[in-house]
């Protein structure tokens, strides 16, 4: 699942 | 980070180079689409303003920096520095058909309802569609060189790779971002013809030429 704390790939 | 992940980034950083590369050898853009150029700089802005709010890794940052950086040298190249070499009469595809469907849609659908979240998933959207102006100059012109080839080519392996690395990512850590799968996935699709051709022909030493 998506985390909403922020996005780990560019 | 896993294998394809990180072929997928050097895919995306080789296709930067090569087109950097080729205007700065050649000292011209011809056959560049400064629009597709303008979009991707307006998908790393809106992608990267998480750079002030969140640290992922020293290389997330580094290859952000990089990516956002040579998006906008890449501007100033086609539309300043080598404007005279700027095929402007064949880059006519209207960008807020893109621009304006794809702020729609983050705005309805998102994974949250924040500024950065909508900008993320705006980027995401936009990304997604913003080769379409080189893909239609290319259909224009009927032709591209073969180095233009070889960037697309790049450019459009990288977002293939991404779809591996999700896959993985799904069967290792169950972790999964429906967005950016369905968008990649679009993305993709969208080189799919212009892989075909390049498999073909451009492999084979010939000249990227569309059917009459």
């Amino acid at each position: 699942v998506a985390t909403h704390q922020g996005h780990d790939e560019l | 980070m896993n294998i394809f992940r990180l072929t997928g980034d050097l895919a995306h950083l080789i296709a930067i180079i090569i087109l950097l590369h080729k205007i700065w050898k050649s000292r011209s853009c011809a056959g560049i689409s400064g629009k597709s150029q303008v979009l991707f700089a307006l998908v790393y802005t809106t992608r990267y303003l998480d750079l002030v709010t969140s640290y992922v890794s020293i290389y997330n940052t580094f290859m952000k920096f990089v990516f956002l950086a040579t998006s906008y040298a890449t501007i100033y190249l086609i539309y300043v520095k080598f404007k005279a070499t700027y095929d402007h009469n064949h880059d006519t595809f209207r960008i807020e058909f893109l621009i304006l469907p794809s702020l729609a849609l983050a705005l309805l659908i998102n994974h949250y309802f924040n500024f950065l979240e909508v900008l993320w998933t705006f980027s995401i959207y936009l990304e997604s569609v913003a080769i379409l102006p080189q893909l239609f100059m290319v259909s224009k012109t009927g032709e591209a060189e073969s180095i233009t080839s070889h960037y697309l080519f790049a450019l459009g392996s990288y977002r293939a790779l991404y779809i591996l690395n999700w896959i993985y990512r799904y069967a290792t850590e169950g972790h999964y971002d429906l967005i950016a799968i369905v968008a990649g996935v679009v993305q993709t699709v969208l080189y799919c013809d212009f892989f075909y051709l390049y498999i073909t022909k451009v492999l084979k030493g010939k000249k990227l030429q569309l059917p009459a």
